[in-house]
């Protein structure tokens, strides 16, 4: 089952 | 001092429909190169980045670095209220409370001036590094649009699977499910009608067809949209302004 990922999983924040 | 003056506020009232259903509080980031914008929506799976160069205005000035705090609702409230043929100026002091509006038809003299009252966002900002694609497709927008809303009737997820010249947007429902299969075509006389498909490796990537169908809403902005796409990365949505551009990045699904 494909799990919605977040976009803090790729970027970091500033 | 800001001062902005679009030639039509048709451009403006396009940018806030296209984000004001994602994100609801947004800083807008004013500079003597224009106003940009980053915000993510509420579940953190789609960031909208924002960029309106002085170029897409017919007068711009700002002196100072200024941030106004907009909420989208109250914005667009206004927005609305102006035509879309309109000259639309925005106007801010060098610390302001509030964001001007002012409306003017060009054939009449009436000019209808409203103010927005600013809010304190604290808004974390995502640092987005120059990112690696591994596919970029250029198609028409208003095709894009169709694909996401016609797939999203049948699942709420839309996979999209890229092979040497062919882009493939595949749906599986409860109840069924469906595909449309776009080639790379180019028509010489009306370049907007073209799909162009740049690959260095296949792609096979799934998102969510709720968040596509919001991305959708800048379809009025652009005749093309560029996606740019890199396995088990955030995609890249792209509408061009005639200066600027508003980028959706759009977090995939996929089995951790």
């Amino acid at each position: 089952m494909s799990k919605q990922q977040t976009l803090g999983s790729f970027f970091s924040s500033a | 001092m800001l001062e902005g003056k679009f030639d039509e506020a048709s451009l403006l009232k396009k940018v806030i429909d296209a984000m004001k259903d994602s994100v609801k509080l947004c800083n807008f980031n004013c500079t003597e190169n224009g106003i940009s914008v980053q915000a993510i929506d509420d579940s953190r799976v789609l960031l909208i980045s924002l960029l309106i160069e002085a170029g897409s205005f017919e007068d711009y000035r700002c002196d100072r670095n200024i941030v106004l705090g907009l909420e989208m609702e109250s914005l667009n409230k206004i927005i609305k209220n102006g035509n879309a043929s309109d000259m639309l100026t925005l106007v801010a002091e060098d610390s302001p409370d509030a964001l001007n509006l002012i409306f003017e038809d060009k054939r009449r003299d009436r000019i209808a001036e409203y103010s927005l009252k600013l809010m304190d966002i604290d808004q974390d900002f995502l640092k987005i590094e120059d990112m690696k694609f591994d596919a970029v497709v250029n198609m028409p927008s208003a095709e894009f649009a169709k694909i996401c809303r016609d797939m999203k009737t049948l699942s709420e997820s839309l996979q999209i699977i890229i092979t040497k010249d062919s882009v493939k947007f595949n749906s599986e429902g409860d109840f069924g499910s469906g595909s449309v299969v776009i080639k790379s075509f180019t028509d010489l006389e009306k370049t907007e009608e073209s799909v162009r498909i740049t690959l260095e490796k296949p792609i096979n990537l799934t998102f969510g067809a709720k968040y596509l169908n919001d991305i959708i809403k800048s379809t009025p902005l652009a005749s093309q949209v560029t996606i740019k796409l890199c396995d088990k990365q955030p995609a890249l949505f792209e509408y061009q302004l005639p200066s600027g551009y508003l980028r959706f990045y759009l977090a995939p699904k996929f089995e951790d």
